[in-house]
């Protein structure tokens, strides 16, 4: 899993 | 993509169209905190420096290009238009936003996930968009009177902050370890900020009354 995926939001 | 998460954009993008597009048209940024505005800019460039590090897609680059150059637009405006910064209540807005910026930043040197030089410039940005709307929450109260403009502004940043709780509860469903405290603390802490706003909103709505906020 990408630990880091809220970083796709704005 | 989800649905809330694009409706929450959406509202966010609306929201400083709204408030940049007044001050270009009306050449008035009357009501409109500056250190607000200030904060918000440097909130997006400590977010979004991950611009020349990370690629996620044309429309996270292209929101990320339009959220940096609204919010320095609106600062410029504010500072420098020969116009314009004759509307600006520099009396009411007194606000000290370096005392927000400080604890921000120690906080996010205290607490993050990482420890590197983006993702701690990455969480103060968090902690401090949760705290940014406060010296124009405190100028609203201060001119009480309120013109549809601005209020519609903090309506529509109100509706942004909504929509993304919605948007990760929805992911925290659908996908397989999607776990953030440090955002979701951060973000529920600035839409509560709200509430209180949005009750007087509201209530002005119902009654179709000018929105006026308790002194």
């Amino acid at each position: 899993p990408n630990d880091h995926s809220t970083k796709d939001e704005l | 993509m989800n649905i809330f998460r694009l409706a929450g954009d959406m509202t966010h993008l609306a929201s400083v169209l709204v408030l940049l597009l007044k001050i270009h048209t009306i050449k008035s940024c009357a009501g409109v905190s500056l250190k607000t505005q200030e904060l918000y800019a440097i909130v997006f460039a400590t977010r979004y420096l991950d611009i020349f590090t990370s690629f996620y897609s044309i429309y996270n680059t292209l929101m990320k290009l339009i959220f940096l150059g609204s919010s320095f637009s609106i600062v410029w405006y504010m500072r420098y238009h020969k116009t314009v910064r004759r509307t600006y209540d520099r009396e009411q807005d007194t606000f000290r936003h370096w005392f927000l910026v400080l604890p921000c930043l120690l906080l996010a040197l205290l607490i993050h996930e990482k420890f590197t030089f983006l993702e701690v410039l990455w969480t103060f940005s968090l902690y401090l968009e949760a705290v940014a709307i406060l010296p124009q929450l405190v100028l609203l109260q201060r001119t009480r009177n309120i013109d549809n403009l601005t209020g519609q502004y903090v309506f529509l940043l109100g509706g942004y902050r909504g929509f993304y709780i919605l948007n990760w509860i929805y992911r925290y469903l659908t996908e397989p370890h999607f776990v953030h405290w440090i955002t979701w603390i951060a973000g529920l802490v600035q839409t509560l900020l709200y509430a209180d706003f949005f009750y007087y909103y509201f209530q002005s709505w119902k009654n179709n009354k000018k929105l006026q906020l308790p002194a």
